[in-house]
C-alpha cells in the first residue's frame, strides 16, 4: 500500500 | 492601483482552465514585475504556481504590491464572456474591492467594448517557501504527449509509477483489472527536429495519484512542451512555459509504508 504524502512536509510555511 | 492589458484574452482563460479545479479561491498578486499566484489545492498534495510576467502585457502598470482575492468560479464565468481575441483589460482600485474587466474587439460594423466586475474578497492563505532543487532527473516533452499517457493511464488505475533511468521515461500503472506501461526512449527523434529530452543524474522512481497529474494536462493549451523534474522522494514538478509567463505545478509523492 502506497501512502500520500502531504504537501506541507516539503514545503515550509512562508 | 493596477492596470494590466492583455493582448488576448485566451490566455486568461486557459489559466482559468488550468487552475480552477485545483483551487477555488486564490490571491493574484500584483506588483511591478507581474502578477502572480500560489495556491495548493484543499487536500494539500498539490500546489499550482503561476506567473505573468509585467513585458508579457500590452500595457502593465502597478504601483505598490496589491492582492487581489479572486474567486476562480466568479472569474471563469466573466471570462466566458470574453471572445478568445479580445483585448482584455484588468483594473482593481488600492482597496482591492473590485475586478474590473474589459473586452474590446472590433467588428466589421463596429468597435465592441465591453466592461464587466466582479467582487473581490479577502483571502487568508498560507504562502509555500518553495525550496531550490537541483533535481535529478528532468524530462521534456511535447504537452499533448503527456496529456495522453496520463489520460490513458488513469483508465487503469488510480496512480502511476515513473521511472526514469538511461532507458528513459517510463510510465507504470498497476490497476486492479489490468495493467499497462509506457516507455519514452532518450532518443526519440523525429525527423531530425528533437521533440524531447531526458536529462539523468541518477535513477528516479516516484509514484503519483493520476487524477492530479490529469488535472495538470490540462495546461497543454498555454504550452508546446512541458517538463518534468524529479528527485526521489521529493514533490514532481511539472512545469509549462509560454511567451508572456509559466504555470508550474508541484505533486507530494505518494510513499510505500
Amino acid at each position: 500500500k502506497m501512502k500520500q504524502k502531504s504537501l506541507m512536509s516539503f514545503f515550509g510555511k512562508k | 492601483m493596477l492596470e494590466a492589458k492583455l493582448s488576448e484574452a485566451a490566455l486568461l482563460k486557459r489559466l482559468l482552465d488550468a487552475v480552477k479545479e485545483l483551487v477555488s479561491d486564490a490571491n493574484f498578486e500584483c506588483n511591478e514585475e507581474g502578477i502572480q499566484l500560489q495556491a495548493m489545492d484543499n487536500s494539500h498534495v498539490a500546489l499550482v504556481s503561476v506567473k505573468l510576467y509585467a513585458s508579457g502585457f500590452k500595457r502593465y502598470r502597478c504601483d505598490r504590491p496589491l492582492p487581489l482575492g479572486v474567486n476562480l468560479g466568479s472569474l471563469t464565468k466573466v471570462l466566458k464572456c470574453a471572445k478568445d481575441d479580445d483585448i482584455c483589460t484588468l483594473k482593481a482600485g488600492d482597496d482591492a474591492d473590485i475586478l474590473s474587466l474589459t473586452y474590446e474587439a472590433k467588428s466589421a460594423y463596429a468597435d465592441r467594448i465591453a466592461e464587466y466586475e466582479m467582487k473581490l474578497m479577502d483571502i487568508d492563505a498560507d504562502q509555500l517557501g518553495i525550496p531550490d532543487t537541483d533535481y535529478d532527473a528532468s524530462v521534456t516533452m511535447p504537452s499533448s504527449e503527456f496529456l495522453r499517457i496520463v489520460r490513458d493511464l488513469s483508465l487503469l488505475g488510480e496512480s502511476v509509477r515513473i521511472e526514469v533511468s538511461k532507458e528513459g521515461i517510463r510510465f507504470v500503472s498497476d490497476g486492479e483489472a489490468a495493467n499497462g506501461n509506457i516507455l519514452i526512449k532518450q532518443n526519440a527523434e523525429a525527423s531530425g527536429k528533437k521533440k524531447g529530452s531526458i536529462e539523468m543524474n541518477s535513477a528516479v522512481t516516484l509514484t503519483f495519484s493520476l487524477k492530479y497529474l490529469v488535472n495538470f494536462s490540462k495546461s497543454s493549451s498555454l504550452s508546446k512542451k512541458v517538463q518534468l523534474m524529479m528527485s526521489n522522494d521529493v514533490p514532481l514538478l511539472v512545469s509549462y512555459a509560454f511567451n508572456q509567463g509559466h504555470i508550474r505545478y508541484y505533486l507530494a509523492p505518494k510513499i510505500g509504508d
